[in-house]
């Protein structure tokens, strides 16, 4: 049991830091507990962006907190595979590169797990292999599948 | 496991029976404000077993469609049809088939949930769910303007995500 | 005292009521004491976007709610104006259409008092007077004034 | 009143010091994330009087510009120059003058307000900005994430809003 909560930490420390130089295109970031050597303690989250210093959490910006909470959720699936990501609107503090980063990353995603995104940002939806439009008519919603043109990919 | 189709009726602001169909792969939903796009995550995680609180209602009355003209509807239906391809919800099937389908009906003072159109119990919905982790509280689904709150937990609450995925 | 509590809890249900027509194209707003007799209940908000049944604040949208806090934000200058406005990415939750509303809504405000707006979001900055913009060089924050090509007004 | 003239060093992200001309009318501050947007509206606030536990910085020391190699400066200042020309500070200043500056210098143990380069207490500030209803948390001031925070409150606390403003 302690063995494998351990491993887990570990494998999800290494996999945070892999997505989270690829959101940011550099920096670091792992998983540490408070007390290193008591199991039951709280766990740590530390970030670098590249070409900063490492910073408590709460300093960092609106976007930088969305990318690093965003590459964690990622790397929890290294304990549990993720049968799907349902995401609503995760992107709205992001700028446009970042936005299309993390286009890019959930394109990778998307390859081995089903990826739902609900956005209003034009960087994501254009990464899509599928786009569905609610619309509200006389106060009932519909759904529209909706043809991308001039697909991202 | 992934989504293969969500058919709403009653439920929030569709009024209109809506079939959605899902495919694995990267799908993008779109809108204006106020149209429906976080009813139609709510849909999903209510058949999932979510109780109403945490789907933006009071009380379950507030689930069920309601015209502009202020009129309610007797009742709710959601199913949700899982891909069972690889046989990952063999175990508590009578037997093999390559799609299952849960959904949950609602009206003002009940709640029903169905395995393959059988009655049965939430519990049943939650083991069956459980085969192929899933719940509607997982961390692989983030409500909108919740995508922080997981950096916001305590680190106790924090570590708490870790035992779950060990 | 308690004249002047429910003129300005009067005056402020009614430009609230205003702006929320603004914003939303339609529907209606107001402000009520939870027991009107009992001068120091709390205070309900309650909205109803066109075409929809009033409901409960918590049922409202993302951007529904946002636009309901922008609107009740701007009509409490009706009891004290405000010296100037201060919004940091008030806009993350809207889409194109709110978000050009919002815009519009601003620049009328801004002839009466100071508004200096954080925003990522094309629709809302072509409306701007002027606009600055941040970059990071060296881990070093460094601010320049921008040139607004074809601007919206 | 409107603002007329930030000026910030050593505050925050920046080590450089930076003096931005304000004017009336619609201004958009626009950057890329992490670039230092929100650390303009900190300093403004910072200036106003309030705690460093409201700047997302836990204590006064982190408020001190650190470069990317780690070496802390040993002081902070943040200036905001007021239009006066209507005269609404003149109250509390000796004599009229169109602009009023008030500012504040930090080190890792001290905290210095200053009006018009004269040091002062903080409840002086406190005074003088309340000339014009200007205060750090005042209504018309929506940090970050925060904008549907007003319509989360309690109804009673909500009701505080129409004290305050009445
Ligand atoms: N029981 C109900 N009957 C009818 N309409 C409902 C019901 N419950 C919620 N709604 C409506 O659903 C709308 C909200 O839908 P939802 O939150 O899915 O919007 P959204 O598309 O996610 O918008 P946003 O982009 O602003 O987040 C509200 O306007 C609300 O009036
Ligand atoms: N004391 C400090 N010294 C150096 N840098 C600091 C200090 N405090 C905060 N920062 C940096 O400031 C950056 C955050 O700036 P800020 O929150 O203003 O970003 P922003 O432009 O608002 O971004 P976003 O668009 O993501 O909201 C962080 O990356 C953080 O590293
Ligand atoms: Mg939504
Ligand atoms: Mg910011």
């Amino acid at each position: 049991k302690k063995e494998k909560f351990l491993a887990t930490l570990k494998a999800v420390s290494v996999e945070l830091d892999r997505r989270f130089k690829q959101l940011f295109g550099g920096g670091e970031a792992k998983l540490s507990l408070e007390a290193p050597g008591d199991l039951s303690s709280g766990l740590l989250i530390q970030a670098r962006p590249p070409g900063k210093e490492p910073k408590l959490l709460d300093a960092l910006s609106g976007g930088e907190k969305t990318l690093v909470a965003i590459a964690f959720v990622l790397a929890l699936s290294e304990g549990k595979p993720a049968p799907f990501y349902l995401f609503d609107e995760v992107d709205a503090a992001l700028d446009k590169p970042n936005s299309e980063r993390l286009a890019g990353l959930l394109r990778e995603i998307a390859r081995e797990a089903q990826v739902i995104v609900i956005s209003h940002n034009e960087e994501l939806i254009r990464h899509a292999d599928r786009v569905y439009g609610v619309t509200m008519r006389n106060g009932s919603s519909r759904v529209l599948a909706l043809e991308l043109v001039g697909n991202a990919h | 496991t992934y989504i293969k189709r969500l058919t709403i009726a009653g439920f929030k602001s569709f009024g209109k029976k809506t079939s959605i169909p899902f495919y694995p792969g990267f799908t993008a939903i779109v809108g204006e404000n106020g149209t429906g796009k976080s009813n139609i995550l709510d849909a999903i995680t209510f058949v999932m077993g979510y109780r109403s609180r945490a789907l933006r209602a009071g009380k379950i009355e507030h689930l069920l469609y309601t015209s502009p003209k202020g009129e309610t509807v007797p009742e709710a239906e959601v199913s949700l049809v899982l891909d069972n391809s690889s046989g990952t919800f063999d175990e508590l099937l009578p037997s093999h088939t390559d799609e299952v389908m849960i959904s949950r009906r609602i009206t003002a003072s009940s709640s029903t949930y169905r395995i393959m159109g059988k009655v049965t119990a939430a519990g049943d919905v939650e083991k069956l769910l459980s085969l192929a982790d899933i719940e509607p509280g997982g961390y692989y689904i983030v409500e909108q303007g919740m995508v922080t709150e997981v950096l916001e937990r305590s680190p106790r609450r924090r570590r708490e995500l870790i035992e779950e995925v060990a």
